[in-house]
């Protein structure tokens, strides 16, 4: 699973 | 959002505006590594296509969109408005040796192989790298205004802080980043040398000179 969270991030 | 992303987030900013202000102020963009500008703007254009089809935050929003424009417009400065004070000649390294493994990077380590994936992946491990044409130039020059030493600074401890927000993010969240955190380490990383010149002369009021 593709740690997306961090895609929140800048 | 945590405190140490804040900051960063603010630092990041905070070296755009000193930048801006830079080849304002002294009206030329001497010391400024026109490759590296141009670097960022394709590294922030590549990651954040997903404003076009995934929702955040506002604050991600608005801060995506200054970035993206803010790259644009430094390398509108740079290209036309301060053309002349730009000096190609001194930046010379080849940012082929940067897209490139970054490129293929992204191909074999991602999370997913879809363009998007592959895209935000490419932008990550860039940047980690984009500084080197900065840094060359520095080297080459042997010294730096004092303001373009603020504008690094600020750009170094940006990714530096993203460390402790990511330690955070892994004892509050669970959240583990391993791309994000390797390429974060390796940006990191390249400012060692130029934090430690930084810290010992030009926060004493010296210039900024590399030792012959």
């Amino acid at each position: 699973e593709a740690p997306r969270e961090s895609h929140d991030e800048l | 959002m945590n405190i140490f992303r804040l900051l960063g987030d603010l630092a990041h900013l905070a070296s755009i505006f000193v930048l801006i202000h830079k080849i304002q102020k002294t009206r030329s963009c001497r010391g400024i590594s026109f490759k590296t500008q141009a670097l960022y703007a394709l590294v922030f254009v590549t990651r954040y296509v997903d404003l076009l089809y995934h929702w955040i935050s506002l604050y991600n929003f608005v801060m995506k969109l200054f970035f993206m424009a803010s790259s644009c417009y430094i390398l509108y400065l740079m290209k036309f408005r301060y053309r002349p004070t730009h000096d190609p000649s001194i930046d010379t390294f080849k940012i082929e040796y940067l897209l490139g493994p970054s490129f293929f990077l992204s191909l074999i380590f991602n999370y997913e192989f879809s363009l998007t994936e592959i895209m935000w992946t490419f932008s990550i491990y860039l940047e980690s790298v984009a500084i080197f044409p900065q840094l060359f130039m520095l080297q080459r020059t042997g010294e730096a205004e004092t303001i373009t030493t603020h504008y690094l600074a600020a750009l170094g401890i940006y990714r530096a802080l993203y460390l402790p927000n990511w330690i955070y993010r892994y004892i509050t969240q669970d959240m583990v980043d391993p791309i994000a955190i390797t390429a974060g380490l390796v940006q990191t990383g390249l400012y060692l040398d130029f934090f430690y010149v930084y810290f010992t002369k030009v926060l004493h009021g010296q210039k900024f000179e590399l030792p012959a």
